[in-house]
């Protein structure tokens, strides 16, 4: 463990804990893609499949229960409760994340590190994680105005896997047969995506105006 | 034996 990637678990948990903020205060979850936590849900479902079978630590035992507990709660809260259910803008959240899923599935069947079960789902979570936050960046984009905690989410969301990116280049020159590509790369891509959101919160942060991204 | 290819990162 280094101190970029626990201070990446930790902007992890941020935006969780962030987003779990809103809805919990707001009844509501406008301006929330229930696609991207639906995937999220199937990204923490995926990768974490040896929770029970693969001890590494209390740590890593305790987040990844923590990661999908949440994850699912959160979708449940969309999906179910009635107050929040209501909010959920089902025309503004049209991407066909669908397609990411089977998208990322594909890939990790060509793409992985060992032909094993465990090993496809894990490469498959990677994929799926990289491209996740596609419907909320969409569902930003139409519903104008974002509200402070869902920006704030958005952001640490973001910010989180570019910190992995800082662990894995302090692994690599640390740790002598460190080799990560396919979390790597795809971390990446994961961060690029964030871009442009990334340049619009800082200029909002810096003019101290309403978040806008451009339609 | 400790599996070079852990997956120890979350």
């Amino acid at each position: 463990m280094n101190i970029f990637r626990l201070a990446g678990d930790m902007t992890h948990l941020l935006s969780i804990l962030v987003l779990l903020l809103k809805i919990y205060a707001t009844k509501s979850c406008s301006g929330v893609s229930r696609k991207t936590q639906e995937l999220y849900a199937i990204v923490f479902l995926a990768r974490y499949l040896d929770l029970f079978t693969d001890f590494i630590s209390v740590y890593n035992t305790f987040m990844k229960i923590v990661f999908i507990a949440s994850s699912l709660a959160i979708v449940w809260c969309i999906r179910v409760h009635p107050m929040v259910k209501r909010s959920y803008d089902k025309d503004l959240d049209t991407f066909r994340h669908y397609l990411l899923v089977a998208a990322s599935f594909l890939l990790a069947l060509f793409l992985h590190e060992k032909f094993t079960f465990l090993e496809i789902f894990w490469a498959f979570s990677i994929y799926l994680e990289a491209v996740a936050i596609l419907p909320q960046l969409v569902l930003l984009q139409r519903s104008g105005n974002v509200d402070n905690l869902t920006g704030q989410y958005v952001f640490f969301l973001g910010a989180y896997r570019g910190l992995y990116i800082l662990n894995w280049i302090y692994r690599y020159l640390t740790e002598p047969r460190f080799t990560r590509w396919i979390a790597c790369v795809s971390g990446v891509v994961q961060t690029a995506l964030y871009a442009d959101f990334f340049y619009y919160y800082f200029i909002s942060w810096k003019n101290n105006s309403k978040l806008k991204l451009p339609a | 034996h400790r599996d070079r290819y852990r997956k120890d990162e979350l």
